[in-house]
């Protein structure tokens, strides 16, 4: 399922992850 | 400093999962072309790098899924230029408060767009038995 994914969770940790200057 | 530009995941998600599906793929993309904007703000660039890689491993995965993924339309390249002069002519204030703002949209994107997905796939299996 697409849904099951781990890619929409792995795009998510990055954006969680990315700090800005 | 929200960016109108960016889609929202819901609204073109009403009707059938291919819709749902069409709407992701290219919202995909707009938000694709956005985290160039965030190259320039963020500490660590290869991050931004590295979400426009999965987006596009994503787009490939939600196409194999559609019926016609050829009907998910490619932005142009002054599209792109477009959305990005805009945020360009900011100023360095603006230009932050919109870094922020875009990380907000997109995850907000994909959490809507994967639950939504979520609820046409389940009903699906339902249906299916």
């Amino acid at each position: 399922l697409l849904c099951d994914s781990s890619i929409w969770g792995a795009i998510i940790s990055l954006i969680d992850g990315l700090k800005l200057q | 400093h929200q960016v109108s530009s960016l889609p929202a995941a819901l609204p073109g998600c009403k009707s059938n999962k291919e819709a749902c599906l069409h709407w992701v793929a290219e919202g995909l993309q707009t938000y694709m072309v956005a985290t160039k904007h965030l190259e320039s703000q963020s500490a660590d660039n290869s991050l931004p790098a590295n979400i426009r890689y999965l987006c596009g491993l994503l787009i490939s995965q939600i196409k194999q899924q559609m019926k016609k993924p050829e009907k998910v339309r490619v932005l142009t390249s002054s599209e792109e230029e477009q959305l990005l002069k805009d945020i360009d002519r900011l100023d360095a204030f603006s230009k932050r408060m919109t870094a922020l703002s875009i990380l907000d949209q997109f995850r907000a994107f994909l959490s809507d767009s994967v639950r939504k997905i979520r609820q046409k796939e389940k009903a699906k299996q339902k249906r299916n038995g």
